[in-house]
């Protein structure tokens, strides 16, 4: 399964993840 | 090798012409459907026409009745196990695809009744520290891909896209067209503990203290037009109507009646809010259903994370946000794994799929859980009313059921969720 994340935010977000990394629940996705 | 290689006679041969055509016709079908997979159909709305596309792999198992597969599946991992056969089955089962036993609570496994039961294990209190960040991950898993939106379109793997309104559903106010979607709109008695605390806009969820620009962001957030035109209240949506259903377009005016008690329950509201010093969420956060883009300064971004067979199912909330709607789109249930992804195009919005959209600080949010062959089923814990895999031919992609969640609090227009707060999870079958 999969869930797909689609939100607005500022353009000074940015992620703090790789493709092909793993994740657990909790862990920090991006910040702004 | 070297006399081998000098000394061998060189025989010319005619290549027979039926070679060479074929050589040809090989090349021409390539160049079709690389041109196929290219294009892009629409309808006579504009809305994209979505259909199965990708190599000959993707077509068979376009034909196999994937849905009855995965209802069996669930139906066969349903069934009870003695109790002797549980901790030597699920530790196989964690063995092979590598689950954590140490952190699932109960840790005893003869409490799990069925492979489907532990499927949807719970986790001990504090096996997963929450981030402070913005947005931390929903689920445990993989992340397969993220960036940015660019026109609406949204990127599955590199160089496949998807078009964001057919992930979310785009809402047609005319019941004339033949396609638009059959949105009934289900209110639910409001669920959550929601109630706003004192003067300091606070409002509590659940026992936690959230101030209303955590939930809501201090600034009036807007929503992308043209994906989800966001709730407006008018009093054909009247969302004190108990679990009436309602349809769009042939509106079943059950608010008629309502419309009494929707009153005394919006000023009542409005009164409690101007008392408290709280915003109602009818003012400022009323947001318009016409092409509002994004707001300046901002961007839309989305993450796609992929949750293996072995990882822990359930999804938790990425943020502090208010679910307002969620669009249910039964569709098919192919496998969503990174070899699927890679090679079948569209298939985050084949799939059946639940989109939860609402907002955050900064404007839209939305969280779209994808079922998969063998996970049909996705539970929401604050909406009782979604069934999801059920028997029957799936509809038309983009063809989608709707509920709101206004009743769950009047005053937010919508279900409040905390961080990392348990939203519900992914069933076998």
């Amino acid at each position: 399964s999969t869930i797909v994340l689609v939100f607005e935010a500022p353009k000074s977000f940015e992620f703090a993840v790789k493709a092909g990394q793993k994740v657990k629940v909790g862990n920090r996705l991006g910040d702004v | 090798l070297i006399s081998a290689w000098t000394q061998t006679p060189t025989k010319w041969y005619p290549l027979p012409l039926a070679v060479g055509a074929l050589l040809l016709v090989m090349i021409q079908y390539r160049k079709k459907v690389a041109r196929a997979e290219k294009e892009v159909h629409v309808d006579h709305e504009g809305q994209e026409i979505i259909k199965l596309k990708g190599p000959w792999q993707v077509h068979v198992l376009g034909a196999l009745p994937l849905r009855n597969m995965s209802r069996v599946w669930g139906y066969m991992n349903s069934v009870e196990l003695p109790i002797w056969i549980r901790p030597y089955g699920f530790r196989l089962y964690a063995y092979v695809f590598g689950c954590n036993l140490e952190e699932i609570e109960p840790s005893d496994l003869t409490q799990y009744a069925s492979l489907g039961d532990f499927f949807y294990r719970k986790l001990k209190a504090g096996a997963r520290p929450v981030d402070n960040a913005v947005i931390v991950s929903p689920a445990d898993g993989t992340v397969l891909h993220f960036g940015t939106v660019e026109n609406l379109r949204v990127e599955q793997v590199k160089g496949i896209t998807y078009s964001l309104d057919a992930l979310l559903g785009v809402e047609r106010f005319d019941p004339g067209s033949p396609t638009s979607p059959t949105s009934t709109v289900v209110e639910f008695p409001p669920a959550g503990d929601m109630s706003v605390v004192n003067d300091r806009e606070f409002a509590n969820v659940n026992g936690i203290e959230y101030s209303l620009d955590q939930l809501l962001g201090a600034s009036t957030p807007s929503t992308p037009g043209s994906m989800t035109p966001t709730l407006e209240r008018s009093n054909s949506d009247s969302d004190i109507a108990s679990d009436i259903p309602k349809k769009h377009g042939a509106q079943i005016d059950a608010s008629v009646e309502q419309e009494g008690s929707l009153q005394e329950t919006l000023a009542h509201d409005a009164s409690v809010a101007q008392e408290m010093g709280v915003r109602p969420a009818l003012g400022e956060h009323k947001r318009s259903t016409s092409g509002t883009s994004v707001k300046e300064g901002n961007a839309l971004y989305f993450t796609v994370i992929y949750l293996a067979p072995g990882d822990y199912h359930r999804f938790h909330s990425p943020t502090a946000w208010v679910v307002e709607k969620r669009r249910h789109f039964v569709g098919e249930l192919f496998s969503v794994s990174p070899y699927m992804a890679k090679r079948l195009q569209n298939l985050f919005v084949l799939n059946e799929r639940v989109a939860l959209l609402g907002r955050w600080r900064y404007g839209f949010f939305g969280m779209v859980p994808v079922g998969a062959t063998n996970v049909g089923s996705i539970k929401v814990n604050f909406d009782a009313a979604l069934r999801t895999n059920v028997r029957g031919r799936p509809p038309p992609p983009g063809t989608y059921t709707e509920a709101v969640y206004s009743a769950a609090s009047p005053l937010l227009n919508g279900q409040p969720l905390t961080p990392a707060q348990e939203m519900g999870g992914f069933c076998l079958g």
